[in-house]
């Protein structure tokens, strides 16, 4: 099972990125679960043709319990991704990762990965603050890989540093590992140096370069993943061959 | 004592403002502290040349116990400011707002406000998530007032209806309020429209606007606010008309 975990500042297209590649994985052929931790809690609309779906946070607080069937929480958008949302609590009432601390206990008991067999698991996680639930997808063996999106701006690369450290951290622990940086353009001077310096000085592969794309808010407006909306742009073609090289990766270290 | 807390997305520019207000304070005799509430620990560095200070937290990480004086953890900077940073735990390992919660604690220790006589206390904040300690300073007493730093970015206004509603929850237990939102342009489309929409629909009003200045970057670059740089600049007066109107608002809640 490849399960990876796309970290980034809040804003910087992690939901893009990770609903992009869901749908690329799925058109591969593959049975995928994304899972949107991030309080915001639209990371899989754009699987669900715009329609944001009930988060597990917000089930509970409506029915003051956690939900009997995954059916509940859960909604099986393009390409037959199943897709949940963490959501997380009243603002500045309790951790704001909660969520997804009560998501993960949810899905285990549940046995969300045993009934569904996922072939690959993305979460898209806020990366401002990497503590308590948010820090939850790298650690206790939910993710593998860690993918930090990023641009050349200032704080995003400070949101970087701090994710990659966050994982870092738990080195010695068996956990998560930073795979690579996926630059998600903005479009600011000197921008390629900027992150290749900070990929350089932190021993970290830029695996991917998105460029800063029309073609998404196009689709995005229609509810839609530039996958859904049409394979053959230069766009689409990115995240295929970022999910190739993420699944030819897997496979290459099933050998080892 | 007029005891403001600034907070909104991270980079949206609280500590330009922060720092800037702090020098205006300052600048009309004003007796100032200011609390940098971010692990980025760089609120308060263009009140001292551009030189970071040693934050709260790393002083208990090096030394393994709460500093016994607070001149061990904070400097006096540009116009009299006394400057603290809190620093944050080490990413991934606990609270992000661990920090300001030790700092809060450390400081009625050592009875910091009594000693200092402070006449405005400004707090500089992360406003990506609003809990646990970054929660701290619109609870207990520490600020009465908050303002709300955005763009017309959709996730800075995003940030700032966290913030909002963070407050908002604890409307009933006399912690601070909003004051009002303070317009930091990235001269986006329609940027006014949309701030203005969002203060309309949350009963806000909008106090500051600051455009985007040359004059902030080329100061910064000397490690100065604008006010240190010259009071004679149009951005300049920004800031002294909104101390004036932060300092005037004080006054007649007095007469109340
Ligand atoms: N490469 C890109 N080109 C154009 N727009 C983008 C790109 N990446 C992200 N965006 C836009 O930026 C906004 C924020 O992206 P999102 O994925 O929601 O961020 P996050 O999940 O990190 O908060 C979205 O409206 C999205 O369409
Ligand atoms: N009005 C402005 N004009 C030009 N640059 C600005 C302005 N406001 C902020 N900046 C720049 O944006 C960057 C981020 O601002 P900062 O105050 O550090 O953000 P925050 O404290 O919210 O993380 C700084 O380099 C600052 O110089
Ligand atoms: S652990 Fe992180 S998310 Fe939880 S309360 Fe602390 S700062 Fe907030
Ligand atoms: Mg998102
Ligand atoms: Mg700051």
């Amino acid at each position: 099972m490849l399960k990876i975990a796309v970290y980034g500042k809040g804003g910087i297209g992690k939901s893009t990125i990770t609903s992009n590649l869901s749908a690329a994985f799925s058109f591969l052929g593959k049975k995928v679960i994304q899972i949107g931790c991030d309080p915001k809690a639209d990371s899989t609309i754009n699987l669900l043709g715009g329609q944001p779906l009930l988060p597990v946070m917000n089930y509970m607080r409506e029915y003051e319990r956690y939900p009997a069937s995954i059916a509940e929480v859960s909604k099986i958008g393009y390409g037959g991704v199943l897709c949940i949302e963490t959501g997380g609590p009243t603002p500045g009432l309790g951790c704001a990762g909660r969520g997804i601390i009560a998501t993960f206990n949810l899905l285990e008991e549940l046995a969300l990965f045993k009934t569904f067999e996922p072939e690959v698991v993305l979460y898209d996680v806020l990366g401002d603050v990497v503590c308590g639930g948010f820090a939850a997808p790298i650690r206790e063996g939910y993710a593998s890989k860690v993918l930090i999106v990023t641009s050349g701006e200032k704080m995003s690369l400070y949101a970087a540093n701090n994710i990659n450290r966050a994982v870092n951290n738990f080195a010695d622990r068996g956990y998560a590992k930073v795979r690579g940086i996926i630059l998600n353009r903005r479009n600011i001077d000197h921008e390629t140096e900027k992150v290749q310096d900070f990929a350089v000085k932190n021993g970290l592969e830029i695996i991917g370069d998105i460029p800063r794309s029309r073609d998404i808010n196009h689709f995005e407006d229609e509810g839609k993943t530039v996958i859904e909306g049409n394979t053959d742009l230069p766009i689409s073609h990115k995240f295929l061959d970022l999910t190739r090289m993420l699944l030819a990766d897997e496979q290459q270290r099933g050998r080892l």
